[in-house]
């Protein structure tokens, strides 16, 4: 649906902007590695479409060395506090809506990685 | 900026590209001008010029609103989540979610156009796709148009320092203009599409 100007859009545009295939991420701030949380498993395959993931097999509920790496890379992407953890600003990044193609690429990144050689390079 | 693995790009030879749109979307000239524009962005700052075909198999890039699994091997997901993908050079497909909510603006600038909402603006997501159809891979700079997400209710469409250091380092400055440090207004450039 294409609305042409501000003021066609319905109050119920406003009222459901939370509602999101991602939020329900939000409720696995504060989960740890060693922790078994439902829900997990879909913030893997999360993980693993945008790249930040490259095992193949079923992806579990358990927070795993796997998860606490992409996690780590996912925070050094969007420019944030790299601490393995789901916080709350992480949490905050991954809901929001995004472009479907992965960041990552054969597991290679050079979202932030890239920035640091080119200014070394300089 | 990035790029794709092996820094895919298109050849010397094109630097005239064409895109259409999927005739099944039957889309409005309101909303084929906002592509218009957002092509207009990138050619401003590059060697390269965009045109508007009505073929879609003489047309470099090819440009549709999808819904769920649509054949490419990546489904959309409804609304919100993902909102459109595209691909490397030299294949040019832009698919968008036909489930989102999308705001065509009329050239407005604004950083913020609204509040919290799902409504997602049309022109700041062809802008970014655009990059992707021409090379550019994600970026880490929050302002620049390739950084991968937007909120619901922003508009941004204005190129930043690192979109166009990435693009020229695939195609180089655009030959007519000043390289995109101080932009002409857009009204005075002659870049093709169809506007």
């Amino acid at each position: 649906k294409f609305y042409t100007n501000v003021s066609s859009i319905p109050p119920l545009q406003f009222l459901n902007a939370t509602q999101n295939a991602w939020e329900t991420f939000s409720k696995l701030a504060g989960c740890h590695i060693g922790e078994n949380i439902n829900g997990l498993s879909k913030l893997k395959q999360y993980f693993r479409r945008f790249g930040y993931i490259t095992t193949t097999g079923n992806c579990t509920d358990d927070f795993d060395d796997v998860l606490q790496s992409a996690i780590n890379t996912y925070q050094k992407n969007f420019n944030l506090k790299v601490t393995g953890k789901l916080d709350s600003s992480t949490l905050r990044q991954i809901v929001k809506p995004r472009c479907g193609n992965p960041d990552l690429i054969d597991g290679v990144s050079e979202m932030n990685g890239g920035k640091i050689l080119r200014t070394t390079e300089k | 900026y990035s790029f794709f693995p092996g820094k895919p790009r298109w050849p010397k030879r094109k630097r005239d590209l064409t895109y259409a749109f999927a005739p099944q979307n039957n889309l409005t000239d309101e909303v084929k001008r906002v592509f218009s524009r957002a092509f207009t962005r990138w050619a401003e700052v590059t060697p390269l010029n965009f045109t508007r075909s009505e073929s879609i198999l003489r047309a470099d890039i090819v440009i549709g609103f999808f819904s769920g699994e649509h054949g490419d091997g990546e489904p959309f997901d409804g609304a919100m989540g993902t909102l459109a993908h595209a691909s490397s050079p030299p294949t040019g497909m832009l698919h968008l979610d036909g489930d989102e909510d999308w705001l065509i603006s009329n050239g407005e600038i604004s950083r913020r156009i609204l509040p919290v909402t799902t409504v997602v603006d049309l022109e700041s997501v062809a802008v970014h796709e655009i990059g992707h159809l021409l090379g550019l891979g994600h970026s880490s700079v929050e302002d620049a148009i390739m950084f991968p997400a937007i909120s619901g209710g922003d508009r941004k469409v204005e190129l930043a320092k690192d979109d166009i250091e990435g693009i020229q380092h695939l195609y180089g400055g655009n030959p007519n203009g000043d390289g995109g440090g101080s932009k002409p207004s857009r009204e005075s450039q002659s870049t093709g599409g169809d506007s």
